[in-house]
């Protein structure tokens, strides 16, 4: 089953 | 001092019914060039941001940067006392801790001020890398947004793939399967009626349902949106906000490990 991703995986703190 | 001032006060409520399913409590970041916020669900599954240019203002003045915390929902409660058609203007002191919401009629016959207390609000902002998606489709927002609803009612889940073909969208449950496939259309008298897919390659992606859904209450401010997906990176779903900016929602997707 697919696992959901967070946002943080993709896009770090400027 | 902080003094924006909007003629088309529905727009505002139009942009906060937008955020706050997502959203609860938010920065406004107002700086001279407008008016940007940046926030994730709770989950930080999903990331709202909205730019609103001063320029599309009817009266923008901004002379420090400000970052002002507040409550979405309060905020969209607050708006609902304003007419569609009301002038709205929001001021603030530099240094105070509340902002004015004032509304308008457009006789000029009713003037009403609400104000209404920040918050202090801790969130760090996320840079966003500019990226070349592989597949770009836009299309009406109301079919986007009747897809979404029309799929949730077998499943949870969207898997959308882009091809040569078109865009397909499917889902699978317990009662059954869908799918619903939009091949590109640029025949049609409008444009804005048109589905158009960019596509350098294919591309396929699965996405829980009920965030798209909750994006899809961005669909009263633009007749548009444009999905831009690429491998292993946040979908993103935006509507244009006339002559203003946008908001854009960023989904992560749903990998198999």
């Amino acid at each position: 089953k697919p696992k959901q991703q967070t946002i943080s995986r993709f896009f770090a703190p400027k | 001092m902080l003094e924006l001032r909007l003629l088309q006060g529905g727009l505002l409520k139009k942009v906060l019914e937008a955020m706050r399913e997502l959203v609860t409590d938010a920065n406004f970041d107002c700086s001279r060039s407008g008016c940007s916020l940046q926030a994730m669900d709770s989950s930080h599954v999903a990331l709202v941001a909205l730019l609103l240019r001063s320029d599309g203002f009817d009266h923008f003045r901004c002379d420090r940067n400000r970052s002002m915390g507040m409550n979405l929902n309060h905020v969209a409660k607050l708006l609902r006392c304003a007419g569609n058609d009301d002038i709205v203007t929001l001021k603030a002191d530099d240094d105070g801790d509340t902002v004015t919401f004032m509304f308008e009629s457009p006789k000029q016959d009713k003037i009403a001020d609400f104000e209404m207390k920040l918050m202090d609000i801790q969130s760090e902002h996320l840079g966003i890398p500019e990226a070349e998606y592989q597949a770009i489709v836009k299309m009406p927002s109301q079919e986007f947004a009747r897809i979404c609803r029309d799929l949730s009612t077998i499943g949870d889940t969207v898997v959308i793939s882009v091809t040569k073909e078109g865009v397909k969208f499917s889902t699978k449950g317990d009662i059954g399967s869908a799918n619903i496939v939009c091949r590109q259309n640029t025949t049609v008298d409008k444009p804005e009626e048109s589905t158009v897919i960019e596509m350098k390659d294919p591309v396929s992606l699965t996405f829980a349902l009920r965030y798209l859904i909750s994006f899809t209450k961005a669909t009263p401010l633009s007749n548009t949106v444009t999905v831009s997906m690429s491998s292993d990176l946040p979908m993103v779903v935006e509507y244009k906000i006339a002559d203003m900016g946008y908001i854009r929602y960023y989904l992560a997707p749903k990998i198999d490990e």
